[in-house]
């Protein structure tokens, strides 16, 4: 573990939290995109296929659980919850996000490590998690008013993947022939996607002016 | 190198 990494983890803990935190005191998940937060799910189910079968560490173990159970239920509360759900725009949320399962899943199958299906799936998971967020930029460029527990969310999200880019170059010069391509490349294609909403982020937070995708 | 070695990443 490095610090790189714990940052990492601790950013993307903090954007699960402030997402439930929103959704859970003001029962609002307005400018929330069900389908980003789904396919966040299904990376997380995908991922930690082995969580009972290999044990890493507590921390490991403690994580994937609060990633799971956090993904889950923000999926539940936009889906179920009887007040939250009425907040949920599906008609601004319309990105045909299985339709970006199969490439994924594709990709998985042609592009691994090791052809197994454990391998296969957490390949998959590292493949839709780097476009997991298209969904929700979408949705933010057409809703325009990004609230700002949901700008600081996305923001945390990308910060998270940011640190994660720093951890795998310490590792690779710090631990011996720690090399993995696949891994990198869809991490630094994931952070690139972040790009463009932490450029418009840092504008309206410098000009103090409210956060302003361009159309 | 191993790929387990990855799978210490959350």
């Amino acid at each position: 573990m490095n610090i790189f990494r714990l940052a990492g983890d601790m950013t993307h803990l903090a954007s699960v939290l402030v997402l439930l935190l929103k959704i859970h005191t003001i029962k609002s998940c307005a400018g929330i995109s069900l389908k980003t937060q789904e396919l966040f799910a299904i990376v997380f189910l995908t991922r930690y296929l082995d969580l009972f079968t290999n044990f890493i560490s507590i921390y490991n173990t403690i994580m994937k659980l609060i990633f799971l159970g956090s993904s889950f239920s923000i999926v539940w509360y936009i889906r179920r919850h009887r007040v939250v759900r009425r907040s949920y725009d599906k008609d601004q949320d319309t990105f045909r996000h299985f339709f970006l399962m199969w490439p994924c899943l594709i990709l998985a199958i042609f592009i691994n490590e090791k052809f197994t299906l454990k391998e296969v799936m957490w390949t998959f998971s590292i493949y839709l998690e780097a476009i997991a967020i298209l969904p929700q930029l979408v949705m933010l460029q057409r809703t325009r008013n990004i609230d700002n527990l949901t700008g600081q969310y996305i923001f945390l999200l990308g910060a998270y993947r940011a640190f994660y880019i720093l951890n795998w170059i310490y590792r690779y010069f710090t631990e011996e022939h720690y090399v993995h391509w696949i891994t990198w490349v869809a991490g630094v294609i994931q952070t690139l996607l972040y790009g463009d909403f932490f450029y418009y982020y840092f504008q309206s937070w410098k000009n103090n002016v409210k956060l302003e995708l361009p159309a | 190198s191993t790929p387990s070695d990855l799978k210490d990443e959350l």
